[in-house]
């Protein structure tokens, strides 16, 4: 259609201008409360000052995420879709042109928060993530097929509340290494037990690999 | 839009024949994995045979969900939108008349796990009711104000949950009250305490002023 081919050649400027300095660009998708801003928060404790990060967060209302991402250390710039169900390329170039993230190591991408249309858009990205949370059920890639189909990473999120929830987490991985079997299944917790070094060692090797 | 002209008129008319019979319809809407099903699933215990329940339930793959109903013992028919991220009155309307749900006190819509777009179509509902998990964040109301701005009910899940996660419920019953201050806000759990007592009182008071 003719907004996608609109998208594609917005996104193709967006990656040229990073494939340039060489900054990963990576995409977070997930339900709303999945905890993608949480997981973010922590990527910027444990990451600073050694990367230089920034993130363009998208949400229906509020600038919630990103006052809470600046006051974690990492330079943010909230996109209000007014009613928008996710993020596309012309929104974020143009927070980009706004943003003036430069020098920075690592560009994140949060997006509105929902599992089903923001997998179709393509922002320019490295490539997408898929959080799901431990509390959603286990159930969920096999009913929301296309993101975990796409997604270069399926991170598991709240893992330290799993003694406290059903969640089978096999399942989970088999399902979601049956609809993309070269995802990275990784397990994380942004407040407690197993941490995030799982997530920070993916984006090392990731940010190594398109040096 | 045209679209949404047709959407209404479709909509206007299972209004009418639910209005006719008498049932009470209503249509759930919240993120994935917010407790939809769960609720039911309790509700299908808590009121059979008393009352006489069936449920439309819209996903984008699997009939997970209808299998979970039925076997708790209501009747369900699964819509698949094949990747559509919202249920419209074409969808409802071409399921009932597969379903033949005729004599029914109670008609459940369980709307696709999504927070946004649900919520700009009729469905031909006496009204609709947003689910917030515990789990899911205290922020959600103001990030996402259009649903809880037009439900007539903001009923919180997972509430067995709360001594393990950071949710503060005065905040949200300000926020759900700001959006909407005729909103029924009710605090349950579908596998715990304080159980789904405010809920059912709620579905009862609504179908006695229906008749
Ligand atoms: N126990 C626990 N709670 C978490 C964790 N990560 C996030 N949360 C909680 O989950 C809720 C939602 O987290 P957010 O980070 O705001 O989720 P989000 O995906 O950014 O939400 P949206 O931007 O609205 O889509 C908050 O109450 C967090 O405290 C975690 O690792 N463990
Ligand atoms: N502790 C607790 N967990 C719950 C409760 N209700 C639901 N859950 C869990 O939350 C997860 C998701 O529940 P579902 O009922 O499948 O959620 P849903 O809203 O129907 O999900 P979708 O249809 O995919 O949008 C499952 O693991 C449930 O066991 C509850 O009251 N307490
Ligand atoms: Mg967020
Ligand atoms: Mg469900
Ligand atoms: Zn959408
Ligand atoms: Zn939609």
């Amino acid at each position: 259609s003719k907004i996608l081919a609109e998208n594609d050649r917005l996104a193709h400027q967006i990656r040229e201008r990073f494939s340039r300095t060489k900054t990963l660009v990576v995409n977070l998708v997930s339900s709303p409360g999945s905890g993608k801003t949480t997981l973010l928060e922590a990527t910027a404790k444990a990451l600073t000052p050694r990367l230089r990060m920034a993130c363009v967060v998208g949400d229906v209302a509020t600038e919630r995420d990103a006052e809470r991402l600046k006051a974690a250390g990492m330079p943010a710039y909230q996109i209000l879709t007014g009613g928008g169900c996710h993020l596309d390329a012309r929104l974020v170039s143009e927070a980009l042109a706004e943003a003036h993230f430069e020098d920075v190591d690592l560009l994140f991408i949060e997006n509105v928060g929902n599992l089903i249309c923001p997998t179709s858009y393509d922002l320019g990205e490295d490539f997408k993530v898929a959080l799901l949370s431990v509390t959603e059920g286990d159930d969920k890639p096999f009913k929301y097929p296309a993101i975990f189909s796409r997604a270069a990473a399926a991170v598991i999120t709240k893992a330290d509340l799993l003694a406290h929830v059903h969640f089978d987490l096999g399942k989970v991985r088999e399902e979601a290494k049956t609809l993309n079997p070269d995802v990275e299944f990784m397990v994380t917790s942004a407040l407690g037990e197993p941490g995030i070094g799982e997530w920070t060692a993916f984006l090392e090797q990731r940010m190594a690999s398109k040096r």
